[in-house]
């Protein structure tokens, strides 16, 4: 298991750097194995680097730039592990237009290899579904669903 | 695989019979804040046997209970299914296999019941069919609400241990 | 200043209550001082029922749900308390388009008698202010402040 | 009492000086990802006293200090000022008396140092100046980036203590 993984993380590696150069339009994105004492002790270390900016400590990134930079891994780590889906609730909440879009077009373009199932406020986000669910509240405190047309949306 | 069919009845805020299908790509679920998104993800997680009271946002099994509205009385039951279905080769132009995870929590039961095609199973018997659907462990990746900085703010072991999860 | 902040908290209670009501079109909010074995026991509880709805437990609310309690929450505690200033760095994030508005024109008003400074990517809270700064980097990695017209964000 | 200006020079993201004059009422702060909207909050927090590594999100002192970009070298100093200003009663027409808090961050000092309305104090004489303006301890409420639900999830104690720092 201990063999497995790191020969995946250096394909996740690979992938997570190719997605965050796409998210953020430059910049560099890498994972690292972390040796401990023990098999126990290993970790998995993130350097995030938006383009033009020095490499920095990941509590420093802004809010955006940590979802941008979340979203990549994990759709990294899922493409290496062959996930067969992911449903993620509001991950684009925090992104401006820009980096929405550019989000919208990766999930768009992911949604072709596996199930992805995305809970959003954002307009271009939804604009890439193919199925759109509204939920909505029949009367309060009970929910329904109902398949929405994009116009009534935006 | 994929998950083709959802179905809930009287889970959270999703009072009497609903029922959704997903498509194979990409699904959006839009809606006003409170309408019940969420409750969506939450019901995915419990049928696929997540117990776990923080995951779920809930503090006792009671609360996956509808509790009730002006004109829907409150349920003391809760049901969720879930239908996979394999990604057809195509060749026979027929689909590929099904099939149906179903949980039911009910206060006489004392916890909840796992269902597979209809039949009564123990937990250990949906991860068993999990394996078979590739879907074991969390194979699959389901980020909530306000968790995608998380894998960014983590700290390495953690990190390596939810990446690992996926294998 | 146990006794202060109990009196105290009945106002904020009061004024929860109303900003509550007002925020989510109805429904309750209160304050309860829980007694606890000393003073430093003692810890504030929140029962929060949007319109319609049971009453639950806070963890229970929707994103959006808990987030316009904490609004509703902390302006109430500031009016009390007399606090001159508040700095808001995207509380309307996961806010729907309807409380969003509200939330907008609540800060407006409460902007007449304390100052507001409120971080935003949202369109109905900047078109309430009177004083709009863009920040942008002039190159990566750099920033800088420019005055902003409202067109060029909308 | 209100901010009425805020002087920045090398502070994080904000190399080189930079000035911001805000409303007595209602000032927005708008921008993409990563400009530097929550640098100007770690800014005012820092300039009134907070030193807490995790809210000014550092780990470092160094890391307040401007690390350079393509046409500008990065800088081992940091520096904010802050102008308050009382609300004038009007009869007069002028202007409130106004105070001026500095807090300046260099290597060779070991730490931070305080200035008010110029000259060098200790940060005794920061909380003695707040005071006189009701700015004491936390009056001012300072929401971070995604702390606004905080105040829900807290638990009782917690909460009564955030709530008693605002008197
Ligand atoms: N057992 C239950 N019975 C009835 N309503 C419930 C139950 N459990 C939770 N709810 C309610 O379901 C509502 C919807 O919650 P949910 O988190 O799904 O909203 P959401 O659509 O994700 O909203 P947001 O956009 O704010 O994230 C909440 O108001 C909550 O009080
Ligand atoms: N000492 C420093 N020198 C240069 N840049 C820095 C320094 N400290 C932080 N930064 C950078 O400042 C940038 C802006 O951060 P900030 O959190 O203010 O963005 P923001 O405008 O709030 O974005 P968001 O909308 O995503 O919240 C980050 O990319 C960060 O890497
Ligand atoms: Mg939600
Ligand atoms: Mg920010």
């Amino acid at each position: 298991a201990g063999a497995l993984f790191s020969q995946a993380l250096q394909g996740i590696d690979r992938r997570f750097n190719e997605l965050f150069r796409r998210l953020f339009g430059g910049g560099e994105g890498r994972l690292m194995l972390t040796e401990g004492l023990s098999l126990w002790d290993a970790g998995v270390e993130v350097m995030a680097r938006p383009p033009g900016k020095t490499p920095q400590h990941l509590g420093q990134l802004s809010g955006g730039e940590q979802s941008l930079t979340g979203i990549a891994l994990l759709f990294a780590a899922m493409e290496v592990a062959g996930a067969p889906l992911a449903v993620l609730d509001e991950v684009d909440a925090a992104l401006d237009e820009a980096n929405l879009k550019r989000f919208a077009a990766l999930a768009e373009e992911c949604a072709r290899t596996r199930q992805l199932i995305v809970m959003t406020h954002r307009r271009y986000t939804m604009e890439r579904a193919q199925v759109l669910y509204g939920v909505t509240m029949s009367e309060p405190g009970l929910s329904q669903v109902v398949g929405v047309r994009l116009e009534d949306w935006t | 695989m994929f998950l083709e069919r959802l179905f809930l009845k009287n889970f959270k805020s999703f009072g009497g019979s609903h029922e959704l299908r997903f498509a194979p790509g990409f699904t959006a679920v839009v809606g006003p804040n409170g309408s019940g998104k969420s409750n969506l993800l939450d019901a995915l997680r419990w049928v696929l046997g997540d117990g776990s009271a923080s995951r779920l946002r809930i503090t006792r099994l009671g609360d996956l209970a509808f509790q009730g509205s002006a004109s829907l009385a409150r349920s003391t039951e809760a049901e969720v299914s879930l239908r996979l279905r394999e990604i057809s080769d195509g060749i026979e132009g027929g689909r590929g296999r099904s099939c149906t995870l179903g949980r039911r929590f009910s206060p006489e039961d004392g916890g909840s019941l796992f269902f597979l095609d209809g039949a009564r199973v123990r937990l250990q018997d949906v991860d068993e069919a999990k394996r078979s659907w590739r879907l074991e462990g969390d194979r699959f990746a389901f980020i909530g609400q306000g968790e995608v900085a998380e894998v960014v703010q983590q700290r390495p072991r953690e990190r390596r241990v939810h990446l690992e999860s996926l294998f």
